[in-house]
């Protein structure tokens, strides 16, 4: 038997959010140290990884492993049922054919339950292995968010630049360029809205932009965002999902041919 | 002109 329950039933709305563009459908690994989710987008450029720790939930069982093959379309069907103040708790038997949404308002007079059929799905699941990367920049959420954003208007790409100096976003195409520069902050009063970079190496690496607009649908998440780039790898965007795990996108570079 | 490298070029299926 598998239930998790989470009283903040809108971070579970947020996550779905915050993947739902990305996948069409995905698997839930769930085992007793909590809820995982590999998957890659169809075209195969871009890997999500979210990790939701069984200590975050506040009711967490999970009998036996399983794998819960779920269409993402289907379940935003459902999580638009639930209110953003609702407690959410999953539940599924053993070798599971349905999984059970069930939305509970705070003082409990109100409870729905939605049934969803659940998909076999034939994913494979990447290693990634523990990476030192040459920059890790910290910074809010809503300004990468904002960059991608404004950026994207003008080019298909985004050059991300990063020295001890500073981070730039550069982008160029038929009407134009444009570019952001972000300085790191010198003294902070809110860590949250800090521009950190932790350098080994400056890097500059080309990535497109329709990706990094959809990674920043995240950004209702975690006030921060961590960009980690090296020369020759995937970028991992990394939004932390309060006290129970994070979801991260990983993309590859652009490579001139 | 761009090409761009698919996941499985960096990690491997396990």
């Amino acid at each position: 038997m598998f239930e998790a329950r989470l009283v903040q039933g809108a971070l579970l709305k947020k996550i779905l959010e915050a993947i739902k563009d990305l996948l069409t459908e995905a698997s839930w690994d769930c085992a007793q140290g909590g809820i995982q989710l590999q998957a890659m987008d169809n075209s195969h450029v871009s890997l999500v990884s979210l990790t939701l720790r069984s200590d975050g939930f506040d009711k967490y069982r999970c009998d036996r492993n399983l794998t819960m093959g779920m269409n993402l379309a289907s379940m935003t069907k459902i999580m638009k049922c639930c209110g953003n103040d609702e407690i959410i708790t999953m539940k599924a038997q053993d070798e599971p054919d349905t999984v059970t949404f069930m939305f509970e308002s705070k003082n409990g007079d109100k409870i729905s339950e939605y049934e969803m059929k659940l998909m076999n799905l034939d994913q494979d699941h990447l290693g990634i292995p523990e990476t030192d990367y040459a920059c890790v920049i910290k910074m809010p959420s809503g300004e990468f968010a904002r960059i991608c954003r404004d950026l994207s208007q003008f080019g298909e790409s985004m050059v991300i630049a990063c020295s001890k100096n500073g981070i730039k976003f550069s982008t160029s195409g038929d009407i134009g360029t444009g570019n952001v520069k972000l300085a790191q902050t010198s003294s902070v009063d809110k860590e949250e809205e800090a521009v950190i970079i932790e350098m080994q190496e400056p890097v500059t690496l080309t990535f497109a932009c329709k990706y990094l607009n959809n990674f920043a649908k995240a950004t209702p998440l975690s006030p921060v965002v961590s960009l980690s780039l090296s020369p020759d790898v995937p970028l991992v965007v990394e939004y932390k999902i309060e006290d129970i795990g994070y979801v991260r996108y990983y993309l590859a570079p652009k490579i001139e041919d | 002109i761009f090409r761009q490298e698919g996941m499985r070029s960096f990690y491997r299926g396990y």
